[in-house]
């Protein structure tokens, strides 16, 4: 099964690898940058968010103009399977609530989703669209399940299940969601 | 297919985005570093390594003395699925034929041959060693398949497949596979 596969290498070649880092990495920001942005430790977590349309722009904030783009924090660089210094970033962005005040979040999507919606405009995967939404389904259970028994990534990601309805009806049903 | 989707993604989420920079990247190198290292046109291309038997080491040069890091090209910067300024290198080695004389080639592992291998080794995703062969020699396939297909592609990469018994049995046998 498709996702099965996508859900593992996402945890075994990215979280897996970069979550046990992300209290270094945050502390690491706030020493560098002299500032607390992410002040409270329920914010040291990457939000993950799962679009079911895997809909996945490339810039969050083009979905939402409560959402802007802040910093980036410090660069991982690790040696990965001949690659040496490859690099694993996050993106922390500014999100504004319905009272205007800021809340600053780690957020990106599920990158993987990214090869699922390709594949179903792909003929020669032989991937339809229907696949695509019962694979999505598989990809978060999987994730989910493999996330929630990982000792290593415990309390630092949260998966935002993203429903494409409710995004055409609200201009800021994602900004909501992410700092809910 | 958890093979199927992983050469896929392999593919849309990494080759297709990196291979058709690489020549500007070959040049660009040559020109910061005043070098050309990369002299001849058929080294111009990414030699993806794929070990039959998922044995992928994080530095190439730990597996035949022959093989030694060089340098990186310079990096790609895009923004992806919500990670603004995600950065994508590749590493140049320098490899001692028999006679001694030196080439260099880029090169690096398939890294999602990583997650097979884990895969096969976590209870959790039902994933045996035997599936692990079957489903190496289909990302192969698949892999293979979707480059011959690819006009971004052409060219720009070389597939070298790995036999784990070789590599027993004659310490430079990676080295010569990549420089054939
Ligand atoms: N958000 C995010 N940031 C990252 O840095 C990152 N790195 C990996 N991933 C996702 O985790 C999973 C496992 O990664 P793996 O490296 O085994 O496969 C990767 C890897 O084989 C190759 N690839 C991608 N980026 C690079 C890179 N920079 N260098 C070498 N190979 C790369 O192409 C596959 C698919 O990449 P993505 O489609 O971006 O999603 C990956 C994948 O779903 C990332 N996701």
């Amino acid at each position: 099964n498709v996702a099965h596969g996508l859900a593992w290498s996402f945890y075994i070649g990215y979280l897996k690898k970069v979550l046990p880092r992300l209290e270094n990495l945050i502390e690491a920001y706030h020493a560098e940058k002299d500032n607390s942005i992410l002040r409270y430790k329920d914010t040291w977590k990457v939000h993950i968010l799962i679009p079911l349309d895997c809909h996945i722009p490339d810039e969050i904030s083009k979905e939402d103009a409560n959402i802007h783009f802040f910093d980036n924090l410090p660069d991982t660089q690790l040696n990965v399977a001949g690659v040496m210094k490859r690099s694993y970033k996050h993106s922390v962005y500014e999100i504004f609530d319905e009272s205007k005040r800021p809340h600053f979040c780690i957020v990106e999507y599920a990158t993987p989703l990214v090869s699922l919606y390709e594949m179903s405009r792909d003929s020669q995967a032989a991937f339809s669209s229907q696949d695509r939404l019962e694979q999505t389904k598989l990809f978060y259970r999987t994730l989910k399940d493999i996330l929630e028994d990982s000792k290593e990534c415990r309390n630092l990601y949260r998966l935002v299940l993203l429903n494409d309805n409710k995004r055409g009806e609200d201009p800021h049903y994602l900004s909501k969601e992410i700092i809910k």
